[in-house]
């Protein structure tokens, strides 16, 4: 696996809680959004398709090119909290390449 | 203003 290209992930808010960490963010040597730990039992990993380490390009179709860590973190959070949609969809690569 | 290093920083979700 990991050979391809973007995948789009969607994850049903099934649990209380996304139930992952994400660190980076631009400015950083981490530029976009990176999965830094999935915690059991939340949305995310009831999902089963995300990773640790997987780059968070797009969430619901915003790029998250540019934002620092805050405004990412930001853009998940009211992804999560939003009753517009059951649903969040990332887009998401498996490497840290140059985008 | 000076580079922001904010490597560290992780939010949980």
């Amino acid at each position: 696996s990991g050979q391809s290209g973007p995948t789009l992930v969607r994850v049903s808010k099934s649990a209380n809680t996304l139930g992952i960490a994400v660190e980076g963010g631009a400015n950083t040597r981490q530029p976009l959004p990176r999965i830094a730990s999935i915690q059991k039992g939340g949305s995310a990993h009831l999902c089963g398709q995300l990773r640790v380490g997987q780059v968070i390009l797009e969430v619901n179709g915003m790029s998250l090119k540019g934002m620092e860590h805050r405004d990412a973190a930001r853009v998940i959070a009211e992804a999560f909290k939003t009753k517009e949609k059951d649903y969040i969809d990332f887009l998401i690569a498996d490497f840290n390449v140059a985008l | 203003s000076p580079p922001k290093e904010y490597e560290d920083e992780v939010t949980f979700f």
